[in-house]
């Protein structure tokens, strides 16, 4: 890889380097499923996964298999692209004058031709030893830092190890060891967690076939076109511990250029 | 005023619990859909007139531009796709300097980009991934997207000429060319 004369430097993608700090982290990215527990709604216990909760009705997800891998590589930016079963997409870009490495994802159609709800969720796995703690920002007001099965008023025993270390994610997640951070931005509010060491997970799309009971009265089954909605978004991964950065990054994910497409009726000479 | 005001009453209406987690029901969706999509053609309007003012000096002056809506997160613009020149105009909401990738759908071919001071900027053509070109509501003959960073003032548009040229693509001097790996 050339060099470029940023701090970070990604070897696409399996591990990238802090090269201020000489510094090299592994870095994977992995999409699984969880199916959608199933319910009679009739007590809390049995409620189903819904548009409301999350219930996984499994203690791990499936893991999605990767079919095919491409390369792109030109002077702006270098893409590499898996295509997973289940109709999983994702393009892991660097841009060369930017500092961040986006994970562009696609999920979707779900396919419930299984008459299986399922709920997919990206995992980013680096080498940090984070100790089970991960940090949030909540309702995008203020980072709070939570730990894997535990609560900071009470002693707490998790019935559910999954969903009940979930947590709502408005702008970053991040985890931490010393002076390394894996930090990555939404672009949306979405669910996430640090179930394993060194390991930032998001959920990213849903398709349910109960309803939780909740008050929605419908199942979380989008079917507008008959398929299922297909989603696009992305992630955008930091290794600084420049908070500036990150708070400026965080606001230009969010609000992004507006952008308006027009035809020329003027030749060039005249636009100019 | 009005139409500003159309969107800002739908933005309200988007503020709902149920809006932003999605927990509506279905036909609730579809009419949120609604409201936001009829609020949104309709805002564009005082884009149109405000651009062409700036750029004529007149608002009464036939339009030299006109804006086509674009879905950009579908890889999907009917304006770039079907013409061999058109123009990006680039506002920065945000009170400080960025640089900004921009990925605009296309169809394959040679194009160039110009900056506002008329100097030729690099850009490269990427290919829309398959499982993109195969949504099934995506209707769109983009196959590729032009990729070029802008880079954006503090509060400030920019506007970007982009002239797809009749070149041999690797004759192009725009670096925009791109190697393909797979296995």
């Amino acid at each position: 890889v050339r060099s470029h004369g940023l701090n970070v430097k990604p070897t696409i993608i399996d591990n990238f380097e802090n090269r201020a700090k000489r510094d090299t982290s592994d870095l994977d990215i992995t999409f699984h499923y969880y199916p959608g527990c199933v319910g009679n709604n009739r007590v809390p216990a049995n409620r189903s996964s819904g548009a409301y909760i999350f219930r996984p009705n499994a203690t791990s997800p499936k893991q999605l298999n990767p079919l095919t891998t491409e390369n792109f590589n030109g002077v702006l930016v270098d893409e590499k692209r898996v295509v997973y079963d289940q109709k999983v997409l994702s393009v892991r870009r660097h841009y060369k004058e930017l500092e961040f490495i986006e994970n562009e994802w696609l999920v979707g159609p779900i396919d419930i031709s299984d008459d299986v709800g399922k709920e997919f969720a990206v995992r980013y796995q680096s080498d940090i030893l984070n100790n089970g703690e991960f940090y949030t920002d909540s309702n995008g007001r203020q980072v709070l830092k939570r730990k894997l099965n535990q609560r900071p008023q009470w002693n707490v025993t998790l019935a559910e190890p999954i969903a009940g270390n979930y947590y709502p994610v408005t702008n970053e997640i991040y985890i931490e060891n010393g002076d390394k951070r894996l930090t990555v931005l939404t672009d949306r509010s979405q669910g996430g967690t640090s179930l394993q060491e060194g390991q930032v997970e998001l959920m990213l799309h849903r398709r349910l076939l109960h309803d939780d009971a909740f008050g929605v009265g419908e199942a979380l089954n989008e079917t507008a076109n008959g398929e299922g909605l297909v989603v696009r978004g992305r992630h955008r991964i930091f290794t600084t511990k420049d908070e500036v950065l990150l708070r400026k990054n965080i606001l230009q994910l969010h609000q992004q250029p507006i952008v308006f497409v027009s035809e020329a009726h003027i030749p060039y000479d005249q636009w100019l | 005023k009005f139409v500003l005001n159309e969107l800002k009453s739908a933005m309200g209406v988007m503020q709902h619990h149920d809006a932003i987690t999605g927990t509506e029901k279905q036909h609730v969706t579809h009419d949120y859909e609604r409201l936001l999509n009829q609020a949104i053609d309709d805002a564009l309007l005082i884009a149109r007139q405000a651009f062409n003012k700036v750029t004529q000096g007149d608002a009464l002056k036939p339009p030299l531009f006109e804006y086509a809506r674009c879905r950009l997160n579908e890889s999907s613009c009917h304006a770039s796709e079907t013409s061999d020149q058109f123009i990006i105009t680039v506002y920065n909401s945000l009170g400080w300097d960025l640089k900004e990738a921009l990925r605009i759908p296309v169809v394959e071919g040679s194009y160039e980009v110009y900056a506002p001071n008329g100097q030729k900027i690099d850009s490269q053509l990427v290919p829309i991934p398959p499982l993109v070109l195969k949504i099934p509501t995506r209707h769109s003959s983009a196959t590729h997207e032009l990729v070029f960073i802008a880079r954006l003032h503090a509060l400030g548009i920019k506007s970007f000429y982009i002239k797809k040229i009749k070149k041999n693509k690797r004759d192009s001097h725009t670096h925009d060319y791109y190697n393909v790996g797979s296995n």
